[in-house]
């Protein structure tokens, strides 16, 4: 699975993603990647969302909106996100990556996968990881 | 703060000889994405860009180096969100497209609909004048040997995908 989440100069949020799905899955299998609120989110009064892992457990947990919600109650893109992704653990054993934004322009990339290759780009800077607590970057 | 650009690959096991090409790939994209704010784009314009070069990365699970169904096959989803209106657009289970986000955003902005599926998503490409491309063009080498290896007897694809937690 891939996905976008970005901030225009205007401050409108939007997400996007794309996958193939879960190998070998069967026939006619759809996963979250599709479904609003599950797949992906956006709303430029909390902000943008863009998920990736077990697809049934996204879908069993909403997480782009769950994350959203997290937001609209005060927490940080970074807090809600670890809460969306602790709670799909704890609740239904799944695992999962985000990257969310708000129309700040604040931005968090977290998992709770081994892996999850990430980048985002800000002030002329390139930020990168694939592995929990990675953070690399450079000048664009 | 503003604007940003953030990509993600897949959430899961990236093996070693995989993960320098995947840390490119999504490097890459966001460069795109990025380039396309500076250039006085909007968000929507930026994520589907971003998107659409990592389907075009067979490194990625999306577009070109989708994973295979039971039968062999590729099967895409997709979706994409305006945060500006809500309005949002999707495709499932749409087959021989080599970019599912565009066709999302087409579903968007064309129709009054949210989602549309199977043979009735690739009819509307056919409709908008979105080509449809080979099934062998989005298949790997290493999409089909994966595909293999879990069709063996005790073959578990979802642990084989996600792998263990971090």
């Amino acid at each position: 699975t891939v996905g976008a989440v970005a901030v225009d100069i205007e401050g409108n949020v939007a997400s996007a993603t794309s996958t193939g799905g879960i190998l070998n899955k069967m026939e006619g299998r759809v996963g979250d990647t599709p479904v609003i609120g599950s797949g992906g989110y956006a709303d430029n009064e909390i902000g943008a969302v863009s998920t990736t892992g077990h697809g049934e457990a996204i879908m069993k947990t909403t997480l782009a909106r769950l994350i959203l919600f997290h937001m609209e109650q005060g927490q940080s893109v970074e807090a809600a996100s670890d809460l969306g992704l602790a709670y799909m653990k704890s609740r239904v054993d799944g695992l999962g990556g985000v990257v969310t934004v708000d129309p700040q322009g604040h931005w968090a990339a977290r998992f709770s996968s081994l892996q999850m290759s990430w980048a985002a780009a800000q002030k002329n800077t390139l930020h990168y990881g694939l592995y929990t607590g990675e953070h690399f970057t450079q000048s664009i | 703060m503003l604007p940003v650009v953030v990509v993600h690959g897949g959430a899961g096991h990236i093996p070693k000889e995989r993960s320098e090409k995947s840390t490119t790939g999504v490097c890459s994209a966001v460069r795109a994405g990025y380039a396309v704010l500076q250039g006085g784009g909007s968000s929507m314009d930026a994520v589907v860009e971003a998107v659409t070069q990592l389907e075009n990365n067979p490194s990625f699970n999306a577009g070109c180096g989708s994973v295979l169904n039971i039968k062999g096959e590729v099967e895409m989803d997709a979706m994409v969100m305006d945060g500006k209106t809500l309005a949002s657009g999707a495709v499932s289970i749409v087959r021989n497209i080599a970019n599912p986000i565009q066709l999302a955003r087409l579903v968007m902005d064309k129709t009054s609909h949210v989602c549309l599926a199977g043979e009735g998503a690739n009819q509307f490409a056919r409709s908008m004048g979105v080509p449809e491309v080979p099934l062998e063009s989005l298949i790997t080498d290493y999409s089909r040997m994966r595909w293999k290896k879990n069709l063996e007897p005790g073959a578990n694809p979802v642990e084989c995908q996600m792998g263990k937690m971090g």
